[in-house]
């Protein structure tokens, strides 16, 4: 564990934070993609089913990224619950319109080419990796289709790209620090992730610059 | 599975 894993981590949590805080002050989810959830929730269900294999308290680590898988999967889980009952007429299931099965079914034929070994468990968790990588298209697509974005979505959009930044800051420093080599897959992913971000980076630190709501071209 | 190293990231 190093301070950028950390502190990745911790974004993480914020901005899953952040996103149901909007949601509950506005009562409303309004801006946010179900489908984008969705995803995530494939991609936790998917990459987590270690879950089931591993002791949590074989170390501290395997302890910490257990409380943290849970976290991530009971609250994707919540998210999709919110969403689709308590708040389900604040939807905007008109905009929400990435079609979303070509995203999954993408990463499971690149899965299927590409992966560590040729065992289920590494097939899925390659396709886990290629489609958290994708996971936040519908979301960005939805922003630009209704291009005014509520401060509290654009700031957990901006936790989400952080997260996923100072991963490949993680992954430098063990590939120094601790010589951990051959992650070719996730380093690749993750750098794809990253600059799916970069467009909206941009407008979302000129919007702050300004001290303006965040408007998407 | 036999995640060994390499799946001790979230």
């Amino acid at each position: 564990m190093n301070i950028f894993r950390l502190a990745a981590d911790v974004l993480h949590v914020v901005s899953i934070f952040l996103l149901l805080l909007k949601i509950k002050t506005s009562h409303s989810c309004a801006g946010i993609s179900l489908k984008t959830q969705f995803l995530y929730m494939i991609v936790f269900s998917t990459r987590y089913l270690d879950l089931f294999f591993t002791k949590p308290w074989h170390s501290a680590l395997t302890f910490y990224n257990t409380i943290m898988k849970i976290l991530f999967l009971s609250s994707s889980a919540y998210t999709i619950y919110l969403i689709r009952n308590r708040y389900k007429h604040t939807y905007d299931k008109v905009h929400d319109t990435f079609r979303i099965h070509y995203l999954i079914a993408g990463s499971a034929v690149l899965a299927l080419v590409f992966h560590i070994r040729l065992t289920p468990f590494e097939i899925i968790w390659a396709f886990s990796v290629f489609l958290e990588a994708v996971a936040i298209m519908p979301q960005l697509l939805l922003l630009q289709e209704t291009g005014q974005v509520e401060n509290i979505t654009s700031h957990y959009i901006f936790c989400l790209g952080s997260y996923r930044a100072l991963y490949i800051c993680n992954w430098i420093w063990r590939y120094f620090m601790e010589h951990r080599r051959n992650q070719w897959l996730a380093w690749a992913c993750g750098t794809v992730q990253t600059l799916l971000y970069a467009d909206f980076f941009y407008y979302y630190i000129l919007s702050q610059r300004q001290g303006k709501k965040l408007r998407l071209p | 599975p036999s995640v060994g190293d390499n799946k001790d990231e979230l």
